[in-house]
């Protein structure tokens, strides 16, 4: 694994996010179980907790976003980059940037929306990329099946090295 | 004249190397071999940043390996800190 440069955290364990927007390609319904479900792969190991705000700036801010969405890191459509975030940090910092024209999904067809997020939500942690290819920091997209799915040693001993163990 | 579509792939793949190493190894812009007057080439220092963090050859050159980890789908966020 691998820290982000300068080693920024969260100075809370209790985050607050928030969903500005939903992609036509999926239920919200869909796309809300998907939050929940990348929050709680890392709270599930570490002692934060996620709550969801919808009337107020939230710590964690999750966007479907089109091409040049001003800040300077302009998606490139279909395929090729799927989505950005930002490290943990006042304003923009921890938002979750999601490449509106990739084909979303909730299962293996196009790209996996639940997975995407869950690695998202790492960088939004204080993780960067790592260089272990079963990781799911690593930086290419790989599908696993969402029921299936268990957080990979490698991302559990990065988050936990920035936050610490579950106490549960 | 026609351009030959070797050198057609080869400026494709010379695009697809610029901009992938400007986008996640911070290979600035005015890097490029033909605006400098010496040293190393910034294009194959970074390819072998690149090549080494995904555990490839590490030969400086686009070879199939590198160019297939480059046309996969990733995370927009740099592997380097900026």
């Amino acid at each position: 694994y691998s820290l982000t440069p300068g080693n920024p955290k969260w100075k809370r364990n209790d985050l607050t996010y928030r969903i500005l927007n939903y992609t036509p390609k999926m239920r919200q319904a869909d796309v809300e179980k998907a939050v929940q479900k990348a929050l709680s792969v890392w709270s599930n190991v570490t002692p934060l907790t996620f709550k969801k705000v919808d009337d107020r700036e939230a710590d964690i801010m999750i966007s479907f976003a089109y091409r040049d969405h001003k800040d300077n890191s302009p998606f490139d459509g279909p395929n090729g980059q799927l989505a950005h975030a930002f490290q943990p940090g006042e304003g923009i910092g921890g938002d979750v940037h999601l490449d509106e024209e990739e084909d979303w999904s909730k299962d293996g067809r196009g790209y996996n929306l639940f997975i995407v997020l869950a690695h998202e939500l790492g960088h939004s942690l204080g993780l960067s990329h790592s260089n272990d290819p079963g990781a799911l920091m690593y930086p290419s997209y790989s599908y696993t099946a969402p029921n299936e799915f268990l957080l990979p040693q490698d991302d559990i001993d990065g988050i936990q090295a920035i936050y610490g163990q579950s106490s549960a | 004249l026609p351009v030959s579509p070797e050198a057609e792939d080869e400026r494709k793949t010379l695009q697809l190397v610029e901009s992938y190493l400007q986008n996640f190894y911070n290979l600035q812009k005015d890097q490029k071999p033909h605006l400098r007057t010496k040293g190393d080439n910034p294009i194959v220092e970074k390819l072998k940043e690149m090549q080494a963090f995904f555990g490839l050859q590490v030969t400086g050159k686009p070879d199939l390996d590198t160019l297939e980890i480059m046309k996969k789908s990733r995370c927009g966020v740099p592997d380097v800190g900026e």
